[in-house]
């Protein structure tokens, strides 16, 4: 259970301050599968950011299972989102001077597993993505969408309790997204919460409720019908 | 006039060759615009990257405008460039140290113009993305959608007479996307080729012609019906 209480978040640009999130009231139940919405510039990496305990926020509470989320310790923010979430980023985030295989791994040598077993897993999970025969290529010797599926891998490797997706899809093709999405929704059945930022409104549909942000604000919050 | 004849190419990883573009036969006209689209990992940037003079071949002939391009050094590539071409990367490739401006301004700053001149004429095209309030901001601190417009912005600046564009809308929701599409077919409208990486249909179905690439060979190669 994911519960954002009037959340503002602004950041410093020079001697100015930008108010991105402006008073976020949001509830995300255990298990759900959910859509997140909106223009570029909205506030949604902002938003997924705080749900992931990536970054802070000014005011507000964000309550993760009844824990509250606030002014923790990297040590300690670190230790709940290797333990508890799973992450993909807009920009992937992988780690240019590691192998695709390695990067797929890293955060079970976070949760200190041997080598030879965590690649091994690292592999099942590359394969899971097509991408079994490119374990040894680095990011830069990768394909966009190559690189998008890496990140898709890693952040699925731990079995996280909440996974949060970040324009997962943004650079595959419309067969490969629908894998992705498919791979999204079998972990959802499994009893992981799901909470995806995506543009595309075929994606939206394949979840059980959007929520559209709009400057900073939720300007609304459906259900999708049947699904 | 772009015109590949037979061309090859091949990435070496670690001991092995991996044989990407498979003998691409290919014309595009001055003042078409086409849209190549396949699934991951298929070739699309590779081809992008052989058509914007970033990156050589193995076999096979390049003209662009009946000049060979083969084998050239990279002063001469980089003059063909700054000269006559626009650059939209799949993943942006924006100089972080430098403000969105500074970053739109480069490739006038390549064409030695002073400064001030180049600043204005950059906040210009700033604008005309809608993105003239964040000049000052560096890129980690725009949004993804954000940097993707910078990036388009500076592929803009030169008025280049061929703009090849990967994925150019990939981080955009559906309203921006549609403005970035306006402001590719407006210069194309002023003559200028334009040739877009995407794999999203409703991007594809604006441009004249769809080339489809799979496993490194064009399958198929159609009009557009009517646009
Ligand atoms: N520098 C490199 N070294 C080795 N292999 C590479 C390199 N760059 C790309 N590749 C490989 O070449 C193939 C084609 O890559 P390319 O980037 O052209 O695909 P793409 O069609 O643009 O894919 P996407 O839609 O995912 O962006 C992929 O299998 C990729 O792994
Ligand atoms: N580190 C930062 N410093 C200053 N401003 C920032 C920073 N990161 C983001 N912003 C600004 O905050 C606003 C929201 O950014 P955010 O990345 O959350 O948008 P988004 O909805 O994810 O957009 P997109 O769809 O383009 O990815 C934008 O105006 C952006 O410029
Ligand atoms: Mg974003
Ligand atoms: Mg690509």
């Amino acid at each position: 259970m994911l519960r954002l209480a009037d959340i503002n978040k602004s950041y410093a640009v020079g001697a100015n301050k930008l108010h991105v999130l402006k008073g976020i009231d949001l509830e995300i139940g255990d298990g759900e599968m959910v859509s997140i919405m909106g223009p570029s510039g909205s506030g949604k990496s902002t938003l997924l950011n705080v749900l992931g305990i990536l970054d802070g926020y000014d005011s507000g509470e964000y309550y993760f299972d009844e824990t509250l989320i606030k002014g923790l310790s990297e040590t300690k923010a670190a230790s709940y989102r290797n333990r508890l979430l799973g992450f993909v980023f807009q920009s992937f985030n992988l780690i240019p001077f590691k192998t695709a295989v390695e990067n797929v791994a890293l955060p079970l040598y976070y949760q200190k597993i041997a080598r030879r077993r965590r690649n091994k897993i690292a592999l099942e999970y590359l394969d899971r993505v097509g991408l079994a025969d490119w374990a040894g290529h680095l990011p830069g010797e990768l394909s966009g969408g190559q690189q998008q599926r890496v990140a898709i891998a890693r952040s699925l490797i731990t079995k996280p309790k909440v996974m949060l997706a970040d324009e997962p899809t943004g650079a595959l093709d419309s067969q490969t997204s629908r894998e992705v999405i498919e791979i999204l929704r079998s972990i959802n059945r499994e009893g992981t919460t799901v909470v995806i930022v995506t543009h595309e409104h075929e994606i939206s549909e394949m979840t059980d409720r959007v929520i559209h942000l709009l400057d900073g604000v939720i300007e609304r919050d459906k259900n999708n019908g049947g699904s």
